[in-house]
C-alpha cells in the first residue's frame, strides 16, 4: 500500500537541469502517470531524480544526479516538479543508514576517507557496483554496522571510523508539541512508513497540503498539522490509520522569555500569543484548569504544550482554533471561545486628522489604516477605478493621497496596492470632538420590494 | 440563541471552517455577499481557502443533497470602518434564491430603527439547553433605546450599537451565534438593523442584547458591492 512517491522528496514547481556536458544520459518518458514514473525511476539503478510535467502532456524525465551544484542545478519551471531520491538528498540517516547516499567524505575526527575502490592504506574486501552506492570514498554503511555509516580512512593508523551522520530523529529536534517541525522524519514510532499527505490511500484524510499551506505538509514527513502533543503521520499500513513519530525533544526547553508579541489586554490573529487572565467563557461560565481532567478529560496537559501558556484556567489557544478557547467547567459543555477578550486593534498610528467627513481633506497622508500604500488614483492596477479623476474632476484626486471623493461618512480612503484589498479608509482619524449626525428618518415611506421576504408557514414541514 | 424556538430565516447562513465546523453565522446582503462580525476572524488578510457558507437548510448538519441547500465557498474578506467590527465576505459564486434562500434588506442610512419594533436573531450557536442546537433557532426581542439600556449598561453601548429588550427568562445571542442577524420587522419585510456580537454573558436573565447598528454602515456595505 506504499507509494513509489514515498522515495522521493517533492520540489514543486522546479526542474532539474543538468550541465550541458552530462547531458546527454537523461531518459524521457510521455503519456505516463506520475506513480508510474516514480516507480520506474524507483526500479532504475541510473536514476536519481525525475522532472515531471503534467501538462499539456504528462512527461517524465529520468535524471541520473541530483541537485548537488556540480553536475546539477534546480531552475523555477511553474510547469514541473522536481522528485530526488531521499536517500541521495537526505543528510541524515534512518535505522542504521545502510541506505544512506549522501555525501560526507570525512570521518567523525576529521579524518579523509578512503576511496572505496582503492586497497590502499587499507586493504579491504568492499568492490564498488551499481547497486551497492560505495562511491568514491562518500560514507557507507554496507554492513549494517549499528555506528552508522562509516568509511576506511586515509590515515595508515586508522583503518576505519565512523562518520557521525545525524540520525534524522535527532537532527531537528521538536520544541513543546513540534508543531513547527520541518524536519525529514518519515516513519512512526513503531517503524511503520508514513502516508504521502498529498495522497488519499489506504488513508482518506482532510489534512490537504494545498487547504493548509502553512502547516508545511511535506512528502510523507512527519508533521502536526491539529495541534497534537507530537508530530505524527498517517501509514502506509492500512490498518493503522495514524502514529506519533519518534523525534527528539530539544535538550532545554525555550527559556521562558517574555516575547515581545504576547498580549495579555486583547487578542492578536487567533490568540495564540495571548497570555490575559480572562478565565471564563463568553457566557460566563467558569473555565477548568487545564492541569486539571475534570469535568473534561483532555490532551492539552500543560508540560506537553509547556509553550502555550496553559496557565491556571486562562483562556488560551494551543491548537490553532479561531479564538482563544477553554474548557469549560459545565459538565455539558466540553469547550467554549472566549470571544468576549477584545481583538488588538491592527490599525496603525492616525497621522493626521480630518474635518467632518473629510471630503475636504487636502493632505499627504498616503497609507491605509493597516499601513498597506495606496494605489494612485490615476491608474488601474492592481485595482481598476471606478472613481478617480476623470470621474471626479473636483476632488483633487492627485498622486495616492487619501481622498474621500464620494463624500463617504467613513473618512478619507484610497485604493490600495495590495491586489486583495480593493479599497480602504486611511490612517486619518476624525478630529477631536466631531461626530457625524445621526439621521432619524421613518422607514415607513420606504418601500422594499426584493428582500426580507419569508415564508413562514413552511418551517413544520421542513422539519424531519 | 438561549431562549429561542426552531425557526426559519432564510437569509441566515451558517460559516463553516475548514473542517466543516459551524463557527459562526452570517447574513446574505445580496446573492454574492454575506455580512458578519470581524471577532470570527483572525485577521482581515485571513487566508479563506477551505471556508464555506452554508444555506438554504435549518440543520447545523444536514445530510449530503438535502434538497435546497447550498454551500459556497468563501473568496474575500473585507473589513469594515474601524469600531464597526463588522466584515463582508464574497461568495464564490452567487446563491440561488427561493424559498428557503433570499436576502434581507439593508435599512436607510444612519436610520435609526423606532423603540418597540418587533425584531428577532437566528443562529445554530449555544443554546445552554433551552433549545436543540442541531436546528436553527430563532428568538423575538423588541428594539430598546439606547438611552434606556445605557442605564442597564452605565452608558457603555456607542452610537453605533443598538440594544433590544430583555427578558427575565434571559433570551440572546450566544456562542457562534456571532455575526448572525437581528432582523425588524418593516410592514411586509425583514430588515438587517443589527449584527450580533460576542458579549459578555448570553441569555442573560434581565439583560438587554446589543447588536452593531448596521444603518451606521449601509454606505460601506454598499460601496464594498459596488466597487
Amino acid at each position: 500500500h506504499r507509494s513509489y512517491l514515498n522515495d522521493f522528496q517533492r520540489s514543486e514547481g522546479r526542474e532539474l537541469v543538468l550541465k550541458p556536458w552530462n547531458a546527454d544520459r537523461l531518459i524521457l518518458l510521455t503519456e505516463i502517470s506520475l506513480e508510474k514514473c516514480a516507480q520506474r525511476c524507483s526500479e532504475s539503478h541510473d536514476c536519481r531524480a525525475f522532472n515531471y510535467e503534467a501538462r499539456p502532456v504528462p512527461t517524465c524525465m529520468h535524471l541520473p544526479w541530483v541537485e548537488d551544484g556540480t553536475n546539477a542545478e534546480v531552475k523555477r519551471n511553474v510547469n514541473c516538479d522536481l522528485y530526488q531520491k531521499k536517500v541521495y538528498v537526505r543528510k541524515c540517516i534512518v535505522g542504521k543508514g545502510e541506505d544512506y547516499r549522501g555525501k560526507v567524505w570525512v570521518t567523525q575526527s576529521g579524518r579523509t576517507c578512503q576511496q572505496w575502490w582503492s586497497k590502499f592504506p587499507h586493504d579491504h574486501r568492499w568492490t564498488p557496483n551499481p547497486t551497492n552506492g560505495l562511491e568514491l570514498n562518500y560514507c557507507r554503511n554496507p554492513d549494517g554496522d549499528p555506528i552508522g555509516p562509516w568509511c576506511y580512512t586515509t590515515d595508515p593508523e586508522r583503518r576505519y571510523e565512523s562518520c557521525n551522520i545525524p540520525r534524522c530523529k535527532d537532527e531537528v529536534c521538536i520544541t513543546c508539541n513540534g508543531e513547527d517541525y520541518r524536519g525529514q522524519v518519515d516513519h512512526t514510532v513503531s517503524g511503520r512508513e508514513c502516508q504521502r499527505w498529498d495522497q488519499q490511500f489506504p488513508h482518506q484524510h482532510i489534512y490537504q497540503p494545498e487547504k493548509y499551506p502553512d502547516k508545511s505538509l511535506d512528502d510523507n514527513y512527519c508533521r502536526n498539522p491539529d495541534a497534537s502533543p507530537v508530530p505524527w503521520c498517517y501509514t502506509t499500513d492500512p490498518e493503522v490509520e495514524r502514529e506519533n513519530c519518534d523525534i527528539s525533544k530539544c535538550a532545554e526547553a525555550p527559556a521562558r522569555r517574555h516575547r515581545s508579541s504576547y498580549t495579555t489586554n486583547c487578542f492578536r490573529g487567533r490568540g495564540e500569543d495571548y497570555r490575559g487572565k480572562v478565565n471564563e467563557t463568553t457566557s460566563g461560565i467558569a473555565c477548568q484548569r487545564w492541569d486539571a481532567q475534570k469535568p473534561h478529560e483532555h490532551p492539552f496537559y500543560p508540560n506537553t504544550y509547556e509553550c502555550k501558556g496553559l496557565e491556571e484556567n486562562y483562556c488560551r489557544n494551543p491548537d490553532g482554533s479561531e479564538a482563544p478557547w477553554c474548557f469549560t467547567s459545565e459538565p455539558e459543555m466540553r469547550t467554549a471561545l472566549c470571544l468576549q477578550i477584545k481583538r488588538c486593534a491592527d490599525d496603525i498610528e492616525a497621522e493626521d486628522c480630518y474635518h467632518e467627513n473629510g471630503k475636504n481633506y487636502r493632505g499627504t497622508v498616503r497609507k491605509t489604516r493597516k499601513g498597506i500604500l495606496c494605489q494612485k488614483w490615476s491608474v488601474n492596477t492592481p485595482h481598476v477605478t471606478k472613481i478617480n479623476p476623470k470621474t471626479h474632476p473636483d476632488a483633487n484626486l492627485t498622486e495616492n493621497y487619501c481622498r474621500n471623493p464620494d463624500g463617504d461618512q467613513h473618512g478619507p480612503w484610497c485604493y490600495t496596492t495590495d491586489p486583495k484589498t480593493e479599497f480602504d479608509y486611511c490612517a486619518i482619524k476624525q478630529c477631536a470632538g466631531e461626530k457625524p449626525p445621526i439621521i432619524e428618518t421613518s422607514a415607513q415611506v420606504i418601500k422594499f420590494n426584493e428582500c426580507g421576504k419569508r415564508d413562514d408557514r413552511k418551517v413544520t414541514t421542513r422539519l424531519r | 440563541i438561549v431562549g429561542g424556538t426552531p425557526g426559519n430565516s432564510p437569509w441566515t447562513v451558517s460559516l463553516r471552517d475548514r473542517k466543516g465546523n459551524h463557527f459562526c453565522g452570517g447574513s446574505l446582503v445580496n446573492s454574492k455577499w454575506v455580512i458578519s462580525t470581524k471577532q470570527c476572524f483572525s485577521s482581515c488578510y485571513v487566508d479563506l481557502t477551505g471556508y464555506t457558507a452554508l444555506m438554504g437548510t435549518l440543520y447545523r448538519n444536514p445530510k449530503q443533497g438535502e434538497p435546497g441547500m447550498q454551500s459556497i465557498p468563501l473568496t474575500k474578506i473585507v473589513c469594515g470602518p474601524s469600531e464597526s467590527h463588522l466584515v463582508m465576505l464574497q461568495l464564490e459564486t452567487p446563491a440561488q434564491f427561493n424559498e428557503r434562500v433570499s436576502q434581507i434588506c439593508l435599512p436607510p442610512e444612519r436610520y435609526i430603527v423606532p423603540e418597540g419594533t418587533m425584531c428577532e436573531i437566528a443562529g445554530w450557536g449555544e443554546t445552554k439547553g433551552t433549545g436543540d442546537e442541531f436546528v436553527l433557532n430563532v428568538a423575538q426581542m423588541s428594539v430598546m433605546s439606547n438611552k434606556d439600556c445605557n442605564e442597564y449598561f452605565r452608558g457603555r453601548v456607542r452610537e453605533n450599537e443598538m440594544c433590544t429588550s430583555s427578558f427575565q427568562g434571559g433570551v440572546g445571542a450566544c456562542e457562534r451565534d456571532y455575526g448572525g442577524p437581528l432582523a425588524c420587522q418593516n410592514s411586509d419585510c425583514w430588515v438587517l438593523e443589527g449584527v450580533i456580537i460576542p458579549m459578555r454573558r448570553c441569555g442573560h436573565p434581565g439583560q438587554p442584547n446589543i447588536f452593531i447598528r448596521v444603518s451606521i454602515y449601509v454606505d460601506w456595505i454598499k460601496k464594498v458591492m459596488e466597487m
